[in-house]
């Protein structure tokens, strides 16, 4: 898991 | 994307749906506090620096659109637009902004997972949603009858924070997802704000009485 995945949210 | 999720961004998009209908119908932006929109519209021209490079979803991409136009046409609305202008509570909406972005700024500046523009910036982002709805908050304590319309909106705002922590659990125990430890705080303490004004809300419509802040 990327370290920028919660950038899929808001 | 979850259920908690999926409902936190349609709250929040209900939230903006209610106070543009109060804009729009009544033409009128009495008990909201632009100092709160003009915070909401830094937020986003912040966070969604990457909207043109970092492609996500359509979902994705629509929704930050929508999230910028709007509160920028909010903004503009309150400041400029013949009618709706002159029902703005000037002097009640007193808090300065300053004192939530410097802080906000210096501490995106120490406290962030990458010193890079984008990075600071979308830190600073959260730091600065975290606090926005402050400005509200303290108008509405101000007002003596707060309208249906506004208090729907700020109780709207404060369901989509709760149910993007719902999320953050969810994603946690079922996805390998990371531990956004600033993101996850700030969206804490921004979830606390409206704990106060949640307890006056939901007591207003269970006595079905005016919703009313002591002050």
């Amino acid at each position: 898991v990327s370290e920028s995945d919660v950038k899929d949210e808001l | 994307m979850n259920i908690f999720r999926l409902s936190g961004d349609m709250t929040h998009l209900m939230s903006v749906i209610v106070l543009l209908l109060k804009i729009h119908t009544i033409k009128s932006c009495a008990g909201i506090s632009l100092k709160t929109q003009e915070l909401y519209a830094l937020v986003f021209a912040t966070r969604y620096l990457d909207i043109f490079t970092d492609f996500v979803s359509v979902y994705n991409t629509i929704m930050k659109l929508i999230f910028l136009a709007t509160s920028f046409s909010i903004v503009w609305y309150m400041r400029h637009h013949k009618i709706v202008r002159r029902s703005y509570d000037k002097e009640q909406d007193t808090f300065r902004h300053l004192f939530l972005i410097l802080p906000c700024l210096i501490l995106a500046l120490v406290v962030n997972e990458k010193f890079t523009f984008k990075e600071v910036m979308w830190t600073f982002s959260l730091y600065v949603e975290a606090v926005a709805i402050l400005p509200q908050l303290v108008l509405l304590q101000r007002t003596k009858n707060i309208d249906n319309l506004t208090g729907q909106y700020v109780f709207l705002l404060g369901a989509y924070r709760a149910l993007y922590i719902l999320n953050w659990i969810y994603r946690y125990l079922t996805e390998k997802h990371f531990v956004h430890w600033i993101t996850w705080i700030s969206g804490l303490v921004q979830t606390l704000l409206y704990a106060d004004f949640f307890y006056y809300y939901i007591n207003s419509w269970k006595n079905n009485v005016r919703l009313q802040l002591p002050a």
